[in-house]
C-alpha cells in the first residue's frame, strides 16, 4: 500500500479525505483494540487532517492519541452509564 | 436530537462511507 501523502489527500474532497484517513489508522488501532477500533478512529477523524498525517508517520504519536481516546471514551460511557442509572 | 451524545462518537468502519457527525443522531 502507498504512504498516504498530503498531496494525495489534497486531490480528494473533504469527505473522502477523512475516509481515506480512517482507512490507514483504523487497522493501526485494531491492533491495539480491537472492540473499539471503529469509535476509536470516529474519535480520531475529528482531528486536523494534517495531525493525522503526521500520526501515521510516527507510530508512537498514533499510539498516544489512541490511548487518549480510550480514556475520554471510557469517561463518556462511564458519564452515560451515571446518567442512565440516575 | 434530543441533546443526548449517547451515540458519540461515531463509528468507523472500513470499506464503509464515513459521514462523520451525520452518522449519529439522524
Amino acid at each position: 500500500q502507498e504512504p498516504l501523502t498530503a498531496s494525495l489527500l489534497a486531490g480528494a474532497p473533504p469527505q473522502e479525505q477523512k475516509q481515506m484517513l480512517g482507512e490507514r489508522i483504523y487497522p493501526v488501532i485494531h491492533e491495539m483494540h480491537p472492540t473499539l477500533a471503529g469509535k476509536i478512529t470516529g474519535m480520531l477523524l475529528e482531528i486536523d487532517n494534517s495531525e493525522l498525517l503526521h500520526m501515521l508517520e510516527s507510530p508512537e504519536s498514533l499510539h498516544s492519541k489512541v490511548e487518549e481516546a480510550v480514556a475520554v471514551l471510557q469517561a463518556h460511557q462511564a458519564k452515560e452509564n451515571a446518567q442512565k442509572s440516575a | 436530537s434530543n441533546g443526548s451524545n449517547i451515540n458519540w462518537p461515531p463509528e468507523f468502519h472500513p470499506g464503509v462511507p464515513w459521514k462523520g457527525l451525520q452518522n449519529i443522531d439522524p
